[in-house]
């Protein structure tokens, strides 16, 4: 058994050797520490119940149980190091991976996820997430934004203008995400930036997760008359979550840079030879 | 001539919920898909014709719409190609850039003309047993601008290649 890391000069994000997934993050610069275990679940999609027939569908997400199943309780990895950049990849199952990836420089953690097809042989509908679970004490709330602007207070169970009786444990508190979600106790914060819209929560203290790819079998009855199934074998998806810790003073200075170069990144062209000089003339 | 017109209007009409949260028909989403892949074509000369004028050099571009999945043709089949970064932020950036090449040894030089650090990392595929090549370097972008940067592969038959005939170009 040994502690395998990656790092740079601001960050270092510690692996368990025996079980391949992320354990801590720590930011040396303000030398914060933060136990943080991340991992893929699936929820079952309902197809109705005893309390309502309402299905999971294309409209509507209404998983049968509120604790997702783990997709794998380990990964196999494979490390990488160069002096351009610290990778490592985790493959959790034959339609599940990620690379964890550092640069220089970079104060964040690169998550690149590869999620699909989804398998649905056994006849169940499933709703892939990204949990990340840390002990932080976060008193029901998490923070998400509203169009990459601006950021909303969540409470899980609650609506700030009626009282609510929450029928739905897990969807009911789930929000849009459209750049970021982020959970903090008050002195640190926990924010992960995402590549496109998603959905996302924290349903217990100190966790917080986003979905990240769905398959499923039955028509939810809004109108769509088709079940969210690919035809074919399935879609594969890539995406990227970028983590960020830090002290709650500072982080809405790099989330919100973090994001603009998210959104805005640069574009690569690329062009065989030398070519020819041009003059718009 | 280029056009970014039918990439707005795809654009516009994948404004509708359903093709943002998959909430369409089959049918609709290959539909979608088809009016984006349309619309970018035209856009993707008139992107050229915009790099052409800003540089003064007339190039065939190459989009690689796979890079995320570490498929490019240009850069895993050329001995020496030239990589163009846009920034579309109001300040400078440093992006990594990371692109699928074959197995060797390869040079980077800058706008200036300088070499910049390179890695070529061999990393696992997703999707077979073989393993990927990847050239990884960072490209610091002007606010606004592009940068160019030259590659060259070095071979047995051109190991002088330090001194690239690329010719780099100042950013603008």
């Amino acid at each position: 058994s040994y502690v395998l890391a990656i790092e740079n000069e601001y960050i270092r994000a510690t692996f368990d050797s025996e079980t391949g997934l992320l354990m801590k993050i720590e930011n040396m610069e303000q030398n914060l520490s933060l136990p943080v275990s991340q991992g893929f679940f699936w929820y079952k999609a309902s197809t109705g119940d005893e309390e309502s027939t309402q299905a999971s569908g294309a409209y509507i997400f209404r998983p049968s149980h509120p604790k997702p199943l783990p997709v794998s309780r380990w990964a196999r990895i494979h490390q990488v190091k160069t002096a351009l950049v610290q990778e490592v990849h985790q493959n959790f199952s034959a339609w599940c991976s990620q690379v964890v990836r550092l640069y220089p420089g970079q104060r964040h953690l690169e998550l690149e996820w590869t999620v699909g097809p989804i398998p649905v042989r056994d006849n169940l509908g499933k709703e892939v997430i990204s949990r990340f679970n840390t002990p932080m004490k976060t008193n029901g709330q998490f923070y998400t934004d509203s169009n990459g602007r601006e950021i909303l207070k969540r409470r899980r169970d609650h609506r700030p203008t009626w009282r609510l009786n929450q029928t739905e444990p897990v969807a009911g508190n789930y929000y849009p995400v459209n750049t970021r979600i982020y959970i903090s106790d008050g002195h640190m914060q926990l924010t992960v930036v995402t590549d496109r819209s998603q959905g996302g929560s924290s349903l217990k203290d100190g966790s917080l997760e986003l979905m990240v790819h769905r398959r499923l079998l039955v028509d939810d009855e809004r109108g769509l008359a088709e079940p969210l199934m690919d035809s074919g074998t399935g879609k594969i998806v890539r995406g990227r979550h970028l983590v960020l810790l830090s002290s709650v003073s500072d982080a809405a200075q790099r989330h919100r840079l973090l994001v603009e170069k998210e959104v805005l990144a640069p574009q690569v062209v690329l062009a065989q030879g030398d070519g020819s000089p041009y003059s718009s003339r | 001539t280029g056009d970014s017109a039918p990439l707005k209007e795809a654009m516009a009409v994948l404004q509708h919920h359903d093709a943002i949260t998959g909430t369409a028909r089959q049918n609709v989403v290959n539909d979608y898909a088809r009016q984006l892949a349309a619309g970018w074509r035209p856009c993707e000369v008139l992107v050229s014709n915009a790099l052409a004028q800003l540089s003064f050099y007339k190039q065939n571009f190459s989009f690689c719409h796979e890079l995320n999945i570490s498929i490019c043709p240009v850069s895993q089949n050329s001995e020496q190609f030239q990589v163009t970064v846009y920034n579309p932020l109001g300040r400078k950036v440093h992006q990594m850039v990371r692109l699928p090449v074959s197995e060797g040894i390869f040079f980077v030089k800058d706008p200036n003309g300088k070499t910049v650090p390179s890695n070529v990392v061999i990393l696992p595929s997703s999707y077979s047993k073989k393993y990927l090549c990847e050239l990884v370097f960072s490209a610091s972008v002007p606010a606004l601008g592009f940068s160019i940067y030259s590659v060259v592969k070095v071979t047995v038959h051109n190991s002088q290649a330090q001194s690239l005939q690329a010719s780099p170009r100042r950013p603008r």
